[in-house]
C-alpha cells in the first residue's frame, strides 16, 4: 500500500 | 503570550506532544499528501515546540510553572510505547515504526496533565478548557473513522482506532467532572 493510504490523518 | 500564568499546565505533556508530532511527521521529508496536510503538520510542530520553549525559557512563564507537582516521568510512557511499536506495527520500517510509536504515545500523552490537574486543587479556567477541547477534538476522530469506514474501500486501521479509543477513554473521567461543573455553574475541581 501507499504511504498516504492511511497516513493522511494528522 | 499575554497570560503568563501557566500554573496547572503540564510541561511533561507538552514535551510528549512535541515528541509525538516530531516522530509522526517524518513523512514530510519523503511524501506529499496535500498543501492543507503539510500546513497543518507545520502548525502542530511549531505550536507544540514553541509551547515547550516558552515554558522552559520564557522568564515570566517559567516562574509560574508548577514544577513541584508536575512529576510524571517521561520514560514510563515513552519506553512502553516504543516497545509496543516495535512489536505491533504494519510494516517494519523506521518511518512506519516511528509513526506507530507516535500513535501509541499520543493516546497516553495527556496522563501527566491529568495527574497534575488532580494534584492542583484550584483548576484554572484556561487549563480546564484546554484539556476539555483537546479531548473533544480527538474524540471527533472517532466519528470521522466511522464515516470513512462506510465511504472508503478497505478503510480498516486497528492501530489508530484502538489507540484513539483508548485516548478518548482516558478523558472520560475528566469530561464527567468538566460537564458537571459547567451544568451546575460551579468551579471545576477534581476529587483527590
Amino acid at each position: 500500500r501507499e504511504w498516504d493510504d492511511y497516513h493522511d490523518e494528522l | 503570550r499575554k497570560n503568563t500564568n501557566k500554573r496547572g499546565v503540564s510541561l511533561k505533556t507538552q514535551e510528549l506532544y512535541a515528541l509525538v508530532f516530531a516522530t509522526r511527521y517524518l513523512d514530510m521529508f519523503t511524501d506529499f499528501i496535500s498543501l492543507y496536510n503539510t500546513v497543518m503538520k507545520l502548525i502542530f510542530l511549531s505550536s507544540s515546540f514553541s509551547i515547550v520553549w516558552y515554558m522552559r525559557r520564557h522568564k515570566l512563564v517559567r516562574r509560574s510553572y508548577d514544577k513541584d507537582h508536575d512529576t510524571f516521568r517521561h520514560q514510563f510512557l515513552v519506553l512502553p510505547c516504543l516497545i509496543l511499536a516495535l512489536l505491533i506495527h504494519e510494516q517494519f520500517t523506521f518511518k512506519e515504526v516511528m509513526w506507530t510509536f507516535s500513535i501509541y504515545l499520543e493516546a497516553v500523552a495527556i496522563l501527566p496533565q491529568l495527574v497534575l490537574l488532580q494534584r492542583t486543587r484550584n483548576i484554572d479556567n484556561l487549563t480546564g478548557q484546554y484539556v476539555f477541547f483537546l479531548g473533544a477534538y480527538r474524540s471527533l476522530y472517532i466519528l470521522n473513522w466511522i464515516y470513512r469506514y462506510f465511504t472508503e474501500p478497505h478503510y480498516v486501521h486497528w492501530i489508530t482506532w484502538i489507540s484513539g479509543f483508548v485516548q478518548t477513554l482516558l478523558y472520560a473521567d475528566f469530561f464527567y467532572y468538566y460537564l458537571n461543573s459547567w451544568k451546575n455553574n460551579v468551579k471545576l475541581t477534581l476529587p483527590a
